[in-house]
Formats: C-alpha cells, structure tokens, sequence
C-alpha cells in the first residue's frame, strides 16, 4: 500500500503553529532529524502530523498517537533507510463514560480508564 | 464517539476521509462497543421506565459532571457542580456526590420493584416499601456508597404546621400474619413544608445485599407527627407512583473495582 500513498505523505497537511522546536518541512530528512521532532507518517487518507514533544494530534477513534507510532514502525520496518523510527508515545491518557440503560431499566455510568490519548511524547 | 477529525482550532480537517461504515463494519463495530460495555447484546430497557424519570435525570447529570470534568479538568468540574446545586436544587447539590463520583468505577441507578402500594398495614400502620434487584451487579465491583431517594413535596393541608418524622427501616424478616421485622437505618425530623430531594445513606444495607441476595428483602419507610400520629407517605408529600416521573424514588449505587481484571491483548 506504500506505493499508493500520497507523494506528500512526509509534509503536514495543515500549518503547524510556533513549532520553535522541530524542524521546518524543508529540513526533514532521513539524517536530519532530533528526538520528537519528526513527521509521524500516517496512512493513505490520513494527514501527517508533526511532534514537537507534546504534540497535539488531531485525534478521534482511528487517528491517535498510538496508531500513528504503530504505521510509523511499519514502514520504518518496510524502509528503515529513508524513514525513522517512531519516538513518540502517548503520554496522557484519559478515560471515556459511557452511560446506557440496561434489560433491567437500570441506568449505569461506567468510566473506562485510559482509553483516548490526550497527548504524547517523547520515549 | 467524534466521526470528525478536528485541528488544534476545532475546525474539521479537510484531508481527512469521511465515509459510511459498511453495514457488516458497523455490526462488528457495535459488537465491540458491546463487548467493551460487557453486554451480551443491545439492552432492550421497559418503554415505561422511560429516559425522563427520576432516576435517567439524575444519572444524565452525574454523566454531563464527568463529562465536563474530562473536558475542563477539575476546575470546571467544581464550577459546573456549584452551578447546579444553584439551578437544579437538591437533585445533584452535595460535594459529598462529587466525591462519591470521583472515587466510582461505575454508577447505576435502581428502580423500586414495588408496583402497588400497601401503604396501610392491618396493624394501622402506614408504612411505603421499595425492594431494588441488586442481585445482578458484576463481579469484582464494591459498593462504595449507596443512597435511597425520595421526593418531598409540600405536605397536605392537614399536617402543614408539624414537623415529621420520617423512619427509613431495613426488611430483616417477612411474616404472614404480622408486621415484618425491621432495622432502623435512619430517622429524620423534616419541616411538613420541606420540598425537595432527601437522601438516606443505605452503604451498609446495599453491601448485605450485594453479597447476600436472600437477605434482600426491600427498605420500609414511615411517617409520624410530632404528636406520634402515623400518616401516610402520600399526606407526608412523598412522592409515590401516581406523582411526577422525574419525582419518582430511586436507589443509587457507587462501585469501585476491587479486583484487578487483565485484559488479552488482541
């Protein structure tokens, strides 16, 4: 699928704002690169983002931090000369509540731990 | 959960790819929403315990406080729960709630069982009762704090100047040719004038419950005067099955995970 992806999969697809830390676009390369300062690629479809060290992804259910990190691994793996390894994580979890009524006409309130990442870093 | 992809601006990212599930993707999408939730299928709740009675309301406000508090952390939390004691009253008014709330790993809300009320008993007893099924809570969950509500309106006309006694009771033993055997779990002198929600700590009962069911044999609560005259719950302004929805009594449970459940990774 790496051969269907966007040629600008590497630039980010919106403007990043006062990223005093990372690199500009133009300077990103292969052996151009600081801790946390790199793209995180995503998949076909999805934008790329840029970590600062808390970066603030734009996240929902398919696109967080994690998920990101995994498709970076993978062609990191597939091209490990031209695309570096991840070295961002999750940093800030938080939990979800979901409230429904059960068979029994119970109303419940349940929180699930950790469950969307609110900002990553670096390892 | 949010099908759009928002920016540091909450604007929608344009890049990104909007598209419907597949009617197979969103079954299996339901599937594990269902599977996380530990329910074996969609819950099919009674139509006529519907989502404006009490007991929805009040767990819909518990809902938006945590809400609230993921989105503005614990600063908007204490803001919004002064701002509801201000406009909502009694319904949700205590700091003890948001602590109650800050400790659960869950929260669920009990309807009284009790469909007719035999509030005289042969006795000349005035007496209301509530049985609450506690008997399907999941395993590994304690209960941390547990509360009987009731609604009081304006007394009737007749006991407007007194002040009341209200006896909530645990059932300990049922007989059939006289008065149950009761335990005192609390008793509360009230204005007869007093409007609003009253809340009876039932921890320990609720425990009993939990861990033994056969013991579950429902809450019991009276009235007197001042004088020792016993009135009925209706004359006290509780308010009962023929009142309001969102007045109606409820329980409501607290629970905190005791156990430590591993999840397999997938």
């Amino acid at each position: 699928s790496t051969n269907k992806r966007n040629k600008n999969r590497n630039r980010p697809t919106q403007p990043q704002e006062g990223g005093s830390r990372g690199p500009k676009p133009a300077e990103h390369t292969a052996d151009h690169y600081d801790a946390c300062c790199d793209w995180i690629i995503a998949p076909e479809g999805y934008a790329a983002n840029y970590c600062g060290g808390e970066c603030v992804f734009p996240l929902n259910a398919h696109m967080n931090a994690t998920n990101h990190a995994i498709v970076q691994t993978l062609v990191h793996l597939m091209n490990p000369e031209n695309v570096p390894k991840p070295c961002c994580a999750a940093t800030k979890l938080h939990a979800i509540s979901v409230l429904y009524f059960d068979d029994n006409s119970k109303v419940i309130l349940k929180k699930y731990k950790n469950m969307v990442v609110r900002a990553c870093g670096c390892h | 959960g949010s099908n759009y992809l928002f920016d540091g601006n909450n604007e929608v990212h344009p890049s990104f790819i909007h598209r419907r599930l597949r009617t197979h993707e969103k079954r299996e999408m339901q599937k594990e929403i269902l599977s996380i939730l530990g329910l074996p299928h969609r819950p099919r709740p009674h139509l006529s315990r519907g989502k404006y009675n009490s007991a929805p309301l009040f767990m819909l406000d518990l809902y938006n406080t945590i809400s609230s508090e993921e989105k503005n952390e614990v600063e908007g939390m204490l803001e919004q729960y002064q701002s509801l004691y201000t406009t909502q009253g009694p319904r949700l008014a205590k700091h003890q709630e948001n602590a109650f709330l800050n400790d659960a790993d869950m929260v669920m809300s009990f309807v009284n069982l009790v469909e007719y009320d035999r509030d005289l008993s042969p006795h000349r007893m005035h007496h209301k009762e509530f049985k609450f099924n506690l008997s399907q809570i999941p395993e590994g969950e304690a209960v941390t704090a547990s509360e009987l509500r009731l609604y009081k309106e304006c007394a009737n006309q007749v006991v407007i100047n007194e002040t009341l006694l209200l006896s909530v009771y645990q059932v300990v033993q049922e007989h059939p040719n006289r008065e149950a055997d009761l335990f005192l779990l609390e008793s509360r002198r009230l204005w007869a004038a007093e409007e609003g929600w009253l809340e009876f700590d039932i921890l320990a009962t609720s425990n009993l419950w939990v861990m033994s069911p056969h013991y579950n044999l429902g809450l019991q609560i009276r009235v007197e005067t001042s004088s020792g005259r016993s009135i009925s719950s209706k004359e006290a302004g509780l308010v009962g099955r023929d009142g309001g929805l969102e007045k109606q009594p409820f329980m409501v449970a607290f629970f905190k995970v005791s156990e430590v459940h591993i999840r397999t990774a997938r």
